[in-house]
């Protein structure tokens, strides 16, 4: 469509401004609340202790609550509020960027709107996508929603000290997800205990 | 838009058909995994009981498992696969009425596609619009994705029987949803221990 090929040719712009700048950029999706901003909060501090320098871009339709929970974490984050948008485009991306400190980040974060479908549709810039899916939203979720499991380098299945009180069945969710993308990596994660968080960071770490 | 005024005209001729052939019709809406089809699986069983006669049409991208765990309750149920659309819309609902049993229904449950944006923007034919949220998702979700707050009848805050695992303040949750939608409808329901379903089925039971 023509929407998608303007969009593709803004996100190939963003690309290179960010490129050129050195910066590796990850575009952050997953249902609401499914635990982006928690993973973002567990994950900063950790590579910010290994020297990494990390800016974020946070998505909401409105609000600003989830900036101001990274900017508790003494990062760069703007905020962009798509007025109903249901998704990031890359000229919303393109719009703050200027405002970010590019010379002087090393990984850019970009929190996605809380879309389990359309946020996968629209680059934005970023070198890979990284998904977060909660075991509370269920195991059928790669087969029902099956794109951004397609798109992303990455899942995390979060909240996984939830796994006691629910019935998700790990083996089945991998396996839809490894069958609808085989080579996508799969991290367990629970922001609460913090299980799994120093795997995904080591990952992040060895991205640049 | 012009996408949306077409689209309302359809869903108008939708409702006529059917108000003409005496059916209710709920639009049911709310983010992947928030339990829409548990709660249609918790409450159908009851109605069956009381005597109403109910039917589902089920929205998903792709497949067909939520239709499938529907039949098992032996009532007449469509699936509609989007393709890619992150919601239902009134055409796709045009295209699938004729195969509803119209006329020997009191009560007709059109479940949405799982999204949190989208959905309550278009209108498919409904009476009212009913809302799911879990309350794993987060009690921040009222602010930050307002339009089906505001568009809904009634909310149900769903999961309940986890709320001793997770930081989740109901107050907050239930203040921001009667700030943007004052005569909202509130039930607290879980569909694993049954409680507050009786007190939805009543309230379905009294719309007719
Ligand atoms: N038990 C538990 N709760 C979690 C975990 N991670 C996040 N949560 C909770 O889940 C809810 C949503 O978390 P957020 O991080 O705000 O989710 P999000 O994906 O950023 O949500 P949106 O940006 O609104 O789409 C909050 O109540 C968190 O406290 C976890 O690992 N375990
Ligand atoms: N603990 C608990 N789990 C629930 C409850 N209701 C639903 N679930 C679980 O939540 C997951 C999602 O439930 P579904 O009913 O499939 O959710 P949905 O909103 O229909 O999902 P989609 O149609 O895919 O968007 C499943 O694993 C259910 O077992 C509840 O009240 N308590
Ligand atoms: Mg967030
Ligand atoms: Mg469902």
């Amino acid at each position: 469509s023509k929407i998608l090929e303007a969009n593709d040719r803004l996100a190939d712009s963003n690309a290179r401004k960010l490129k050129a700048a050195g910066v590796y950029t990850i575009n952050l999706m997953g249902a609401p609340g499914a635990g982006k901003t928690s993973v973002l909060e567990a994950v900063i501090t950790q590579l910010k202790s290994g020297g990494l320098r990390v800016g974020v871009i946070e998505g909401d339709i409105t609000g600003s609550e989830d900036a101001q929970r990274i900017a508790t974490l003494n990062v760069p984050v703007v905020q962009i509020n798509t007025g109903g948008a249901c998704h990031l485009d890359a000229n919303m991306i393109n719009e703050v960027l200027d405002s970010m400190p590019l010379d002087s980040l090393d990984m850019l974060i970009i929190e996605n709107v809380g879309n389990l479908v359309c946020p996968a549709e629209f680059k934005v810039g970023e070198d890979i996508k990284l998904m977060v899916l909660s075991v509370t939203e269920g195991d059928d979720k790669p087969l029902k929603y099956p794109l951004m499991f397609r798109e992303s380098a990455a899942l995390v299945f979060n909240k996984i000290d939830l796994l006691p009180y629910i019935n998700f069945n790990m083996d089945r969710a991998q396996k839809d997800a490894m069958t609808i993308h085989h080579e996508i990596r799969i991290f367990k994660t629970s922001c609460k205990t913090r299980d799994g968080v120093e795997e995904l960071c080591a990952w992040l770490k060895g991205l640049r």
